[in-house]
């Protein structure tokens, strides 16, 4: 399963 | 990291730490509204849930520590504080904020991009942050006299999510696949409920005035 892209903002 | 995103970030820890100076020098939290900084610690709370979990920079740790700590302890100052919370007016500052938690809660269990805990409770953060200044308009608005520091506060908390709103266009344009319309529309209504703040803030800079809104 793609990993969804972690969320890199604040 | 683009320089939209690393202005706004610097520009609320700004707001952040403006306000944390105020309380802490003038042992005063005057015209500030607990209800507003308790809805931003949970904001803060919600959306970093993932702190020890996804290392994704040491900036993006260190930045995400600074938040919670200094929303945390702005409420603890404002509750607990002996000199300080007796300066804040509670019964000026009475906009029912549990009113704000609810709907957003059941609005992120809806609207969301993916039904898992960790994606609803940052999805929730994200809706709070957007009505979580309400209290503290509210109480600016009561209150008539907003000094400098709290009006300064008011402004790069404004200015802050402005300028994601470039970071988010920047991005848009330069990332495939970078899209996230959940963050990107409350992030829109977080800054549009600022504009009115903003006009009066700018005419009473540029009139050299004292900053007042209308009742």
């Amino acid at each position: 399963v793609k990993e969804d892209p972690p969320k890199d903002e604040l | 990291m683009n320089i939209f995103r690393l202005a706004g970030d610097m520009t609320h820890l700004a707001s952040v730490l403006v306000l944390l100076l105020k309380i802490h020098t003038i042992k005063s939290c005057a015209g500030i509204s607990l209800k507003t900084q308790e809805l931003y610690a949970l904001v803060f709370a919600t959306r970093y849930l993932d702190l020890f979990t996804d290392y994704i920079s040491l900036y993006n740790t260190l930045m995400k520590l600074i938040f919670l700590v200094s929303s945390f302890s702005i409420v603890w100052y404002i509750r607990h504080h002996k000199i300080v919370r007796r300066s804040y007016d509670k019964d000026q500052d009475t906009f029912r904020h549990y009113f704000l938690v609810l709907p957003c809660f059941l609005l992120a269990l809806v609207i969301n991009e993916k039904f898992t805990v960790k994606e609803i409770m940052w999805t929730f953060s994200l809706y709070l942050e957007a009505v979580a200044i309400l209290p503290q308009l509210v109480l600016l608005q009561r209150t008539r006299n907003i000094d400098n520091l709290t009006g300064q506060y008011v402004f790069l908390l404004g200015a802050y999510r402005s300028l994601y709103i470039l970071n988010w266009i920047y991005r848009y344009f330069t990332e495939p696949h970078y899209v996230h319309w959940i963050t990107w529309i409350s992030g829109l209504v977080q800054t549009l409920l600022y504009a009115d703040f903003f006009y009066y803030y700018f005419q009473s800079w540029k009139n050299n005035v004292k900053l007042e809104l209308p009742a």
